[in-house]
């Protein structure tokens, strides 16, 4: 095989290294060596291979998009697996929001962990912007309809709802993020306009089965990656991107309000590659 | 699917009369895919490989009367060896101590700190819950809900700076007699040299029994650079698998184990305060192969 492609085999096995190790998976990783060796000359240098393989990767990625929001109050809702990052996330968005001019509400709908409304709440306190929850195992879907209603006669939009982590493997609690969104459909029509899934780019391959889950169950409008501030590189987004093409919307790079900023996927390229 | 592909190589080895080391190296390009695919970190990978190797292509094997059997045991018992010692659980020599619980950002720690609360609360201990992430908002509020729920004193408070609270809550346990503190930390990347320096002083003032890593079971290649820096800072003495209750296989454990060689502990297998179950390096290798 060495003598029949361009590169030497310790550059070959370069790549695959940098592949594997930025948890791009073993499937997709030799999809992506094939497609490559069959994309190059036979004179090809390590850099004309890296350029190819950029935009193979490339072509996996959806194209960026953010927000579609119309109708306010337009509801957004945050899940995902446990301490992925989805309360911080809300909060980061929130600010964000409110320094583009919005009125959001931040909505603890998860009443199931400790101090959970409370951690919603001390950011929305933090950040001078309104909250509601209800106490400690309380019905999360009763959370969210008052919080639509809150909302309508607030005049606050978004309504971005955090929810209770939880493994996308048990059942009952998928069964209960059914439930919210059709109490949010019923509350007014075409609600939630997002759904959110925040995932914890220190991740491996249990990303791709968190995506898919949630995805089957819920109809998720985007992703959010969280902690890309880690040294991980999150390559679990190409594998979940070919399989469903959803779109990467915000990235977290920190633990402060002002952490968060728009997935760009040549950004995000640069990284994986660097 | 990864996982039927490793099933039918195992199924075709099995099956077979005699091996050659073609077949041997054909199983263990399989198995490599398997691990990958597990999350275990390349190095680790190809550690693993070469020393199943070594032992599978023994004339003894090959020439047995099940070859393709004594492949897939040399492959299991080896991986189970590496992930051991083969049981769990946390033993504490002497008293008054403590236990430090670190790790990254939400992978379990504040839940795990109640979890271990209970569990030698049950031994007869008198346990202190102390909070030390001053960081995170509620994260106190978090460590004082589940120490109540419990039953069990928990030292949690605001507003000094991370050095003065650490010197506080040492006073306080010493103070009241108790005889094991366990200590909350705040999630942080093994990467932000302050927060590591930060949670160094914290065991200099402490010296706990145990500095135990918190590894989230879904962690990815970034499990190697975790554990090798927490080493150096901390040089932590063994590790809590958490989440182990969603269907992630747990490869960063090897990983772990492959750059640290410290015991892993236990298992946490949901969010209540009795899901934590003693460490057992075969299931975990059970696991880990799919
Ligand atoms: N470094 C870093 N830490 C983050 C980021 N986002 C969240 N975190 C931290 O990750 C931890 C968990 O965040 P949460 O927002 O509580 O996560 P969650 O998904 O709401 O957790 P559960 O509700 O318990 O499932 C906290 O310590 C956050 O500060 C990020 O982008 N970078
Ligand atoms: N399913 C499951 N969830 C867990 C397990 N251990 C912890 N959790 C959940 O994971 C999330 C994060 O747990 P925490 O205890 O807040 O994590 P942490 O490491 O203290 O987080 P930071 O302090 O922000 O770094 C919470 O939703 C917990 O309930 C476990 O073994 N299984
Ligand atoms: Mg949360
Ligand atoms: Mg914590």
């Amino acid at each position: 095989i060495a003598r029949r492609t361009p590169l030497s085999s310790s550059q070959w096995e370069e790549l695959q290294v940098l592949l594997l190790e930025g948890d791009l998976g073993p499937e997709l990783a030799e999809q992506s060596l094939e497609n490559l060796k069959a994309s190059l000359e036979r004179d090809a240098t390590l850099e004309m291979a890296l350029a190819n393989l950029r935009a193979i990767l490339l072509s996996l990625l959806p194209a960026d998009e953010g927000l579609r929001l119309v109708n306010p109050p337009a509801a957004i809702l945050f899940v995902g697996v446990n301490g992925t990052g989805k309360t911080t996330s809300i909060a980061k968005l929130a600010h964000s929001m409110r320094e583009q001019g919005r009125r959001p509400l931040l909505v603890g709908a998860d009443t199931f962990r400790a101090a959970a409304g409370e951690q919603l709440q001390q950011w929305a306190t933090r950040l001078g912007l309104p909250f509601i929850g209800h106490e400690i195992g309380g019905d999360p879907s009763a959370v969210v309809f008052d919080a639509m209603e809150m909302a309508a006669s607030r005049g606050l939009d978004p309504v971005l709802i955090d929810t209770a982590g939880r493994q996308h493997t048990t059942h009952n609690l998928m069964e209960e993020l059914k439930k919210i969104k059709r109490v949010l459909g019923k509350k007014k029509a075409g609600e939630p306009q997002e759904v959110l899934l925040v995932l914890d780019a220190n991740a491996g391959m249990n990303a791709i089965a968190q995506a898919q889950v949630f995805h089957e169950t819920l109809g998720v409008t985007g992703l959010i990656l969280a902690k890309f501030d880690s040294p991980a590189r999150a390559g679990f987004l190409f594998s979940i991107a070919r399989q469903w093409q959803l779109p990467t919307k915000f990235v977290g790079v920190g633990e402060k309000a002002e952490n968060i900023r728009p997935f760009s996927a040549v950004e995000f390229l640069d990284q994986f590659l660097s | 699917n990864l996982s039927q592909r490793f099933q039918d190589i195992i199924k075709k080895l099995t099956g077979k009369g005699k091996l050659s080391v073609e077949d041997v190296d054909a199983a263990l390009k399989e198995v490599r895919i398997a691990l990958l695919a597990a999350d275990v970190h390349l190095s680790a990978v190809k550690a693993f490989s070469q020393n199943v190797r070594e032992k599978a292509v023994a004339r003894e094997i090959l020439e047995s009367l099940t070859p393709g059997q004594q492949v897939v045991k040399v492959v299991r018992d080896e991986l189970t060896e590496m992930l051991g010692p083969g049981t769990g659980g946390i033993t504490v020599s002497s008293y008054p101590n403590s236990l430090m619980l670190v790790g990254l950002q939400g992978s379990g720690k504040t839940t795990t700190c109640a979890k271990l609360a209970r569990i030698f609360k049950k031994k007869g201990k008198s346990v202190l819950l102390v909070g030390l992430d001053l960081k995170r908002p509620a994260a106190l509020d978090q460590l004082k809900y589940l120490a109540k729920q419990e039953g069990i004193p928990c030292f949690a408070e605001q507003g000094a700076g991370a050095q003065a609270t650490t010197q506080k809550a040492q006073e306080y346990f010493r103070a009241h007699h108790f005889d094991l503190a366990i200590l909350d930390t705040a999630g942080r990347l093994h990467t932000d040299s302050d927060l590591m320096a930060e949670v160094k002083a914290v065991q200099d003032t402490f010296r706990p029994a145990e500095s135990i890593l918190v590894l989230d079971a879904t962690t990815g290649h970034v499990a190697l650079s975790v554990a090798e820096e927490f080493k150096r800072w901390l040089d932590y003495d063994s590790i809590i698998l958490t989440k182990m209750d969603g269907d992630a296989r747990g490869g960063a454990a090897l990983s772990c184990r492959y750059v640290t060689a410290k015991p892993i502990r236990y298992f946490g297998i949901g969010e209540k305060t009795d899901d934590l179950e003693p460490f057992y390096a075969e299931r975990l290798a059970s696991r880990i192969l799919g």
